[in-house]
């Protein structure tokens, strides 16, 4: 059986709500190391892999392998009963017809019971290959969601190209063109504020920024976001939580002119 | 234009 109790609903809420619009009927996959999620948006250009390890949660059992075939719509309704506050348990049997969740209050004696029916999910499960990326930027989750919001708005692609200048993230649209550069840049009063940018090689690839714009919706996850690029690969998006868990995006390139 | 890739063609299946 699984039972995770996770003393902050509320990350879950956020977790759910990062990836909602992207993916709808996932596999949550709970064995011992904790819970894992991976699932592909209906047209194959992006990839969402969440990783909750067991030291996220407390207690965790979770004594074999158990797949929870959840809506993301149906989850998000029950997680909306959740205060930010509450505490949540995560409970299923060892071959469930449903996942029930618990909320509880931390400063009440309330207790909230819900259960999500499960669904039947034929996921594939890509094989994720290790990657020396040819540049690494680590920067504020709020600036690179600021910078793809307001360049979505004059194009639907955006080039980000890393060399010892810096990176640039760069479009081209109807009505004109918009670029923002950014240099390594350290904060010493606030390093959550800081541009960490490592680069082996120059990298220049092009994204639809449509799904940039929706992975940004994990901002509130971290403070800090990294993004790993190297030419002709799809570009790794990394918010990372506590407990070395962490929510990953990936992104196919466009390719040729 | 830039055509879209598809992630399938650079993460294999499992």
């Amino acid at each position: 059986m699984l039972e995770a109790r996770l003393e902050q609903a509320n990350l879950f809420k956020k977790v759910v709500d990062a990836i909602k619009d992207l993916v709808q009927d996932c596999n949550f996959d709970c064995n011992d190391s904790g819970i894992a999620l991976q699932a592909m948006d209906n047209s194959h250009v992006a990839l969402v892999s969440m990783m909750l390890r067991s030291e996220s949660f407390a207690p965790f059992r979770c004594d074999r392998n158990i797949a929870l075939g959840i809506n993301l719509t149906s989850l998000t309704k029950v997680l909306k009963c959740a205060q930010s506050d509450d505490i949540l348990t995560l409970k299923a049997e060892d071959a469930p017809d449903v996942v029930e969740l618990v909320f509880e209050s931390a400063e009440s004696d309330r207790i909230s019971e819900y259960s999500i029916k499960l669904m039947d999910i034929d996921q594939e499960h890509l094989g994720i290959p290790e990657t020396d990326y040819g540049a690494t930027i680590s920067m504020p989750a709020a600036e690179f969601q600021r910078i793809c919001r307001d360049l979505i708005a004059l194009s639907e692609s955006v080039s980000i190209e890393c060399s010892k200048e810096g990176v640039k993230f760069a479009c081209q649209g109807d009505i004109g063109s918009g670029a923002v550069t950014l240099r390594q840049h350290t904060n010493v009063d606030k390093p959550e504020m800081n541009v960490e940018i490592n680069m082996s090689e120059p990298v220049s690839l092009t994204f639809s920024l449509k799904y940039l714009v929706n992975f940004c919706k994990a901002s509130g996850l971290s403070n800090q976001v990294r993004l790993c690029l190297s030419n002709e690969v799809p570009l790794l998006v990394e918010y990372s939580l506590a407990n070395n868990s962490h929510l990953r995006f990936y992104l196919a390139p466009k390719i040729g002119d | 234009g830039a055509g879209q890739g598809n992630i399938m063609s650079f993460f294999g299946k499992k």
